[in-house]
């Protein structure tokens, strides 16, 4: 009997969750779509920039490379190994199919 | 009892999913009130200086930065159409995307790290529609998104 | 052109979510591990 009572508890609370993910899935929907307008939007995508300053703000002291890329493009950043100077190198490599690729170092100086 | 199981089995399941789903949702919530505030803030400031900032010192969304250390030395390669680079660093680096910097610079009011100000909580509301508004308020206290599940299934093991 | 090693991470603009550069980001400051 107490297993009876069980299923159909958990089979009530299934229902439930049920409805909610379809209430997730729905709103993330929306949203996802609301941001994709956003960008799309002429009068928005005209303030959708950041200064230089603002970047410098986010990183302390860092020398910084900014990468404007087409959509699509690809960052490929291989498992680190020991070079033969017994230094590791780390290497970060970016490949377009579409359109040049813009890189631009940003330092406060 | 297998059948009670089976349900306990799936029921999990679909808690993880939801879960899952939930972060992701909030994520995007970030992402839309990282934009809007931006957008606002931008146009405030035009409006206060009567002019676009001049067009090199802005660069537009999206984008990405790598960061290093300013001792790090950075070996750059370019093909000649500008489609393929090569970086070689001798010291670690970081990759941040555009939301990331926008977190950084308090685009998101703190929503990220249940940092807001009652201020912010009504500043971040209005950047999004009613029906989200729970999510906001949740993200602002920090509370995680797993005790909102716990009223819903009203057992232990939530 | 780069050979692309199989051990390499991937990042695609516009395309990938946040948490891979989460990942390359954790996977090099623990170097490579």
């Amino acid at each position: 009997k107490e297993t009876l009572e069980r299923v159909e508890f958990l089979k009530a609370q299934m229902a439930e969750l049920e409805l909610r993910e379809q209430e997730l899935d729905s709103q993330k929907a929306w949203l996802q779509q609301s941001i994709e307008s956003m960008t799309q939007d002429p009068v928005d995508s005209r303030f959708k920039y950041v200064t230089h300053e603002d970047i410098c703000n986010a990183f302390n002291g860092d020398t910084l490379l900014a990468v404007i890329a087409p959509s699509g493009t690809q960052l490929e950043v291989p498992v680190p190994e020991m070079g033969q100077s017994g230094q590791k190198k780390y290497q970060v490599n970016l490949r377009s199919q579409s359109a040049p690729i813009q890189v631009m170092l940003i330092n406060r100086e | 009892a297998q059948e009670c199981q089976n349900l306990e089995l799936e029921k999990q399941k679909r808690m993880e999913r939801i879960r899952q789903k939930r972060a992701q949702l909030q994520e995007l919530i970030l992402q839309q009130i990282a934009f809007k505030s931006l957008v606002q803030r931008n146009q405030a400031s035009e409006a206060s200086s009567q002019a676009p900032p001049p067009p090199g010192s802005v660069i537009q969304l999206p984008f990405i930065i790598l960061n290093t250390s300013v001792r790090t030395v950075i070996d750059c390669s370019i093909s000649n159409d500008k489609c393929e680079y090569l970086f070689n660093f001798d010291n670690t680096f970081e990759i941040h995307d555009d939301i990331e910097i926008l977190k950084r610079m308090g685009m998101s009011l703190g929503l990220e790290n249940g940092k807001c100000s009652p201020e912010n909580l009504r500043v971040a509301k209005s950047l999004v529609p009613k029906s989200l508004e729970t999510y906001v308020t949740g993200m602002a206290s920090g509370s995680t998104h797993t005790s909102s599940l716990s009223g819903l299934c009203g057992d232990q093991d939530c | 052109s780069c050979v692309t090693p199989n051990s390499a991470y991937t990042y695609k603009f516009n395309g990938s979510p946040s948490k891979e550069l989460s990942d390359i980001n954790r996977m090099i400051r623990q170097g490579g591990v």
